[in-house]
């Protein structure tokens, strides 16, 4: 998964996140076309009903808008599967609430809580704190794979700041 | 003439080394953009590789709308980072216009008309790859980009390939990222041991390395043609015809009449409010509900802007990850609202009951899995 935020000198803002599901989707290559090919329909696993023909599976992808009364505009969206929710929230907490910068925001460690409600700790994530939120009877998972990555493009004291996640050695670009 | 005193020589050169620092941060400053020395003073592309966020700025410079950025940023994408995206896939996109209104336009994936009976027995019993081609839903990618475009676009169709056929038929040395995921032994295999072999092995069937030119010739005569012809190519002409008999090949259940029939769907945004912030995320079957519902219940807690202390940081979380195990236990609410009951997740933005959930919050405790409707949940994967 992918996620691009834009924003044009008109006012036109645009969150996109795009995918072929898991890594290299279902490792099908078209050798006629070039393409390689979705396995969308595993998201569809721990469905206890039959699918349907032109059902969507269920998705983490969220690309959102956010917008300030001020007039300040905040295009955000994320990738890593499970995580994407997690990595935006606290992407979103960062900036709005504890007021810090859209780069910083992004880069802060995360804590991941995975679908048998563990947490998982980034690599970075304060040790004090983690070892204050085992006191309170969070049990600690030992999740490996820390893909969540968030590209955002907002408004910041007139300018606009773009940031592209370096977890996924991204970099921005604008003018 | 006087001559000057040692002191009065340091105050000059200090004076100079002043002004010429001055001069170097508006030389900057006017390079990145007009008084913008941390940012951009008009527009922006935020993508996964600084590849694909300069072609996307390129289609900016050259008068393009954001879509039309996002547009060639997603394609350069495909071929930066084919592991993530491409034609091949679908998207969400949410889009404000110029008065403020937020749409979204769904164009990912769906279940093909014909599909293998019991898939879901296929599902994997344990955490891994779903591979095969029994698992590919319907692309909506190029359908998509070809309805916004249609709406927002502002330069022509075939501009916004150009960049990213180049690419694809020059080659490109092995992305830094993408070398870095398939240095793992698993993602190797995984390549090795599939049709990827084709464009992403050398001449002696291992995986592109570090040092290595990473070419999509295919993929680039595919571009071109879809470019020329539009998407219709690919959903009603020979790109499809083509793609539908390597599937069938592979052993796949897709046709010509699912490609046909694929329609993008256009809603509203759902709008939520965030105290001052107003939230625009996409309907269900997306994740925005689920994002909307943690972020509702982390709204009315204190925050300590700046730099809060280890306590109130503990605190800060401890309310966060019990928000999100609340999310986990209603991630069964998210569902495609065509084919269930409409209102699933519209719950998860109603004030009520995310009040009610917050209540359930213990200041300094946790609870078993069934306290948050978590039961059998399904397994997490990673993109």
């Amino acid at each position: 998964t992918t996620h691009v935020s834009v924003m044009d000198q008109n006012g036109l803002v645009v969150s996109a996140t795009s995918t072929i599901n898991q890594l290299f989707g279902g490792a099908v290559y078209s050798p006629r076309t070039g393409i390689i090919l979705n396995n969308e329909l595993a998201d569809f696993c721990k469905r206890t009903t039959t699918l349907q023909a032109g059902e969507r599976p269920p998705s983490s992808m969220a690309p959102t808008i956010l917008e300030s009364k001020s007039g300040g505009v905040l295009a955000i969206g994320g990738s890593g599967g499970s995580m994407i929710t997690t990595a935006m929230a606290l992407s979103i907490i960062n900036h709005l609430w504890l007021g810090m910068s859209l780069k910083d925001a992004i880069a802060a460690p995360i804590v991941f809580v995975d679908s048998e409600n563990q947490v998982n700790f980034e690599k970075g994530f304060n040790e004090n704190v983690r070892d204050g939120l085992k006191a309170f009877g969070h049990k600690v998972g030992n999740w490996n794979f820390f893909l969540n990555v968030v590209n955002a493009v907002g408004t910041e004291n007139g300018c606009i700041s773009a940031i592209s996640d370096n977890r996924k050695l991204g970099k921005s670009a604008g003018y | 003439m006087a001559k000057c005193k040692p002191w009065q020589k340091c105050c000059c050169i200090f004076l100079a080394l002043i002004c010429a620092a001055a001069l170097v941060c508006l030389c900057i400053a006017t390079i990145v953009g007009e008084g913008c020395i941390s940012g951009f003073k008009h527009a922006a592309v935020a993508a996964d590789s600084k590849l694909c966020s300069d072609i996307g700025k390129e289609m900016l410079l050259q008068g393009g709308s954001a879509v039309d950025g996002a547009i060639a940023a997603l394609l350069c994408t495909s071929v930066v980072n084919p592991q993530s995206m491409g034609i091949g896939g679908g998207s969400i996109l949410a889009i404000r216009n110029k008065t403020g209104n937020v749409t979204v336009y769904n164009f990912r994936e769906t279940v093909p008309k014909s599909f293998k009976t019991n898939l879901l027995s296929d599902c994997p019993k344990e955490f891994r790859f779903s591979t095969g081609s029994q698992w590919i839903g319907v692309p909506g990618e190029l359908r998509g980009y070809e309805a916004v475009h249609k709406l927002y676009g502002k330069l022509p169709w075939a501009k916004l390939f150009e960049p990213t056929i180049k690419l694809a038929r020059k080659g490109i040395p092995m992305p830094p990222y993408l070398s870095q995921i398939m240095s793992h032994s698993f993602v190797k295999m995984h390549v090795e041991n599939s049709s990827l072999c084709e464009v992403l092995c050398n001449k002696n069937n291992v995986s592109l390395g570090k040092e290595e030119i990473l070419k999509f010739p295919k993929l680039a005569e595919t571009m071109e043609t879809i470019a020329k012809q539009g998407a219709d190519a690919f959903y009603n002409g020979k790109i499809g015809q083509d793609l539908i008999q390597d599937i069938k090949n592979a052993g796949g259940t897709l046709s010509m009449e699912d490609l046909r029939s694929f329609k993008v769907q256009v809603e509203n945004a759902w709008t939520v409010p965030l105290g001052n912030i107003r939230m625009h995320i996409p309907p269900p079957p997306s994740g925005g509900p689920l994002l909307a519902f943690i972020l509702g219940i982390m709204k009315d807690y204190p925050f300590t802007a700046g730099s809060p202390n280890v306590n109130e940081k503990i605190q800060m979380y401890h309310h966060y990850i019990e928000a999100v195990k609340f999310a986990n236990g209603q991630k069964k609410s998210i569902r495609d609202p065509i084919f269930s009951d409409r209102k699933s997740a519209n719950h998860l933005v109603d004030p009520s009951f995310i009040n009610r959930i917050r209540k359930m919050i213990s200041p300094n405790s946790t609870h078993e899995n069934t306290y948050y409707n978590n039961v059998e949940p399904p397994f997490d994967n990673f993109g």
